[in-house]
């Protein structure tokens, strides 16, 4: 574990602690993609299926449960809770998110470790957390204002994959056989694509402005 | 053999 890892699972917890309290004290989502959620549960689902397994360590499989905890308590609360699901955007997220599951689990099934079950599906779930993202940032753009706690909920989410980042360079600096393509140029992808946000992020918090997303 | 890479990452 080096201090880049440990940044990124800590700023990847806080961007889902940033969603729960938005979504609990706010009694609203509004603003917030109930689809990006969605493939966030099934790409913490299809990937830490060796939660029972594997034992790695005990913040290894704490951190575990708490992500896929808190993306289905997510989940549950925009599409059952009976004052939040009034809320949720509905006709402004309309990002068509199955081509995303159809397009990436196709993609793992080419470009893969090995082809088991268990390492297609991981592969699957690192191409898919690269691209979960885009129902919310069309979500954010279609609605053109961001709120605070749904712009910083973005800006946590995309700092967390820019840490790994940090932490693979690090690690294929310091450990003779590390190497992990895969995740490495999925995880540029990933953090490419908030690129734009991140622009406009910075933008706003340096004219001290509303976070606003040309539409 | 190389040990397979361990998904020792979340």
């Amino acid at each position: 574990m080096n201090i880049f890892r440990l940044a990124g699972d800590m700023t990847h917890l806080l961007s889902i602690i940033v969603l729960l309290l938005k979504i609990y004290a706010t009694k609203s989502c509004s603003g917030i993609s109930l689809k990006t959620q969605e493939l966030y549960a099934l790409v913490f689902l299809a990937r830490y299926l060796d939660l029972f397994t594997d034992f790695i360590s005990v913040y290894n499989t704490i951190m575990k449960v708490v992500f896929i905890a808190s993306s289905l308590a997510i989940v549950w609360c925009m599409r059952l809770h009976p004052l939040v699901k009034r809320s949720y955007d509905k006709e402004l997220d309309t990002f068509r998110h199955y081509f995303l599951i159809g397009g990436t689990f196709v993609l793992a099934l080419v470009l893969n470790e090995k082809f088991t079950l268990q390492e297609i599906l991981w592969a699957f779930s690192i191409y898919l957390e690269a691209v979960a993202i885009l129902p919310q940032l069309v979500l954010l753009q279609r609605s053109g204002n961001v709120d605070n706690l749904t712009g910083q909920y973005v800006f946590f989410l995309g700092a967390y994959r820019a840490f790994y980042i940090l932490n693979w360079i690090y690690r294929y600096l310091t450990e003779p056989r590390f190497t992990r393509w895969i995740a490495c140029v999925s995880g540029i992808v990933q953090t490419g694509i908030y690129a734009d946000f991140f622009y406009y992020y910075f933008i706003s918090w340096k004219n001290n402005s509303k976070l606003k997303l040309p539409a | 053999a190389q040990k397979e890479q361990e998904k020792d990452e979340l």
